[in-house]
């Protein structure tokens, strides 16, 4: 799992092979080859993120992969938060909203 | 106050998870959860409610891009009750042809509502004598979450910064590293009760526990007690009230 987990640098096999299998899952795909590595960087620390708040949590909580692992912060907290958003959502994430279940 | 309730153990009183796709309707979801809850307990009726009618008829326009449960519940006094589902369906955008309230027959109506006391054990009392109740939350830690008990501390998780709201359906005890199969990861602790809330959310039943998740109990965690909110329905006729099974 460590080595899934470098936030930086490039990305190691396994680590492409988990997202392959996210984007199976989650029925992803993206409009370019610079959308999907940026998408992937977020994914890589969305993983990072999660593995440091296991780390933290003092409950019995898991964090790890979820449906919104290729989200960043904002763009989760504007599409399932009840803050007012401005009118317009980055075109990307409108552009994959075609999702059925509704996610990016 | 008992050790713990369980609102989702009764039956026919918490209706199925919903989405709320790429629609920003928490709050309106979250207050339909909580009408249908207490009109099942008071009036032992099975309801669902058109969540699409709170979006298309709620005071501020384009629910989709947000709202507050307080508005839910004006749209509700306001329309004298709310459609059906069935009649009224969610569509997850605001209907081109607005409001559509007058159009189809009430199913449920609420007489008021309430901001509880902030403050967990008052909370808890009232969950577990009168029915589930909306809160909102910091939803920060909710997007790597998978299951469990999430205990959340000020610095991860601002209690004054409350984004999300969702149904208080319960709440109890679990005990450390046993019952979440979390052993491996948690063998270096000792093992401790940890008391938790049950929380419905709005985003599928593939989410967290089956559309649920826990936050830790006791320490306002991600902000729990800053808006805890319901709607009353009274009973036409008195009857003993029944209470949350443990």
């Amino acid at each position: 799992r460590d080595s899934l987990l470098k936030d930086a640098g490039p990305r190691p096999l396994e680590l492409t092979e988990v997202f392959k299998l996210f984007q199976t899952k989650y029925n992803r795909s993206y409009s370019n080859e610079a959308e999907y590595a940026r998408r992937l960087d977020i994914f890589a620390h969305n993983l990072a993120q999660a593995q440091r708040l296991q780390e933290e949590d003092l409950g019995t909580a898991e964090f790890g992969e979820t449906p919104f692992s290729d989200l960043t912060e904002e763009e989760f907290v504007q599409l399932y938060g009840h803050q007012r958003a401005p009118e317009r959502i980055p075109h990307m994430v409108k552009k994959a909203r075609s999702r059925k279940w509704g996610g990016p | 106050v008992p050790p713990s309730c369980d609102w989702r153990k009764a039956k026919n009183i918490i209706s199925s998870i919903k989405n709320q796709e790429n629609c920003g309707c928490c709050w309106a979801m979250a207050a339909a959860d909580n009408i249908e809850a207490l009109w099942h307990i008071k009036h032992n009726q099975f309801v669902e409610v058109s969540v699409q009618e709170l979006l298309d008829c709620d005071r501020c326009g384009n629910g989709c891009q947000g709202g507050f449960v307080w508005d839910a519940y004006m749209t509700v006094l306001n329309n004298s009750g709310l459609a059906s589902k069935k009649d009224y369906p969610f569509q997850g955008r605001p209907s081109p042809r607005g409001c559509l309230a007058k159009k189809y027959k009430k199913v449920a109506w609420i007489q008021d509502f309430t901001m509880l006391k902030s403050n967990e054990q008052v909370i808890a009392g009232y969950l577990a004598t009168h029915g589930p109740i909306t809160v909102t939350i910091n939803m920060k830690l909710l997007q790597g979450y998978q299951k469990g008990v999430i205990k959340a501390t000020h610095t991860n998780c601002d209690p004054q910064h409350v984004d999300h709201s969702v149904l208080l359906v319960g709440f109890g005890r679990d005990k450390e590293g046993i019952q979440s199969g979390t052993v491996s990861s948690q063998a270096h602790k000792p093992r401790r009760w940890v008391p938790y809330w049950i929380l419905k959310n709005s985003w599928g039943a593939e989410w967290g526990e089956k559309g649920y998740f826990r936050l830790y109990r006791g320490n306002n965690g991600c902000g729990i007690t800053k808006y805890p909110i319901t709607a009353h329905v009274d009973h036409p006729v008195k009857k003993s009230p029944i209470s949350c099974p443990p």
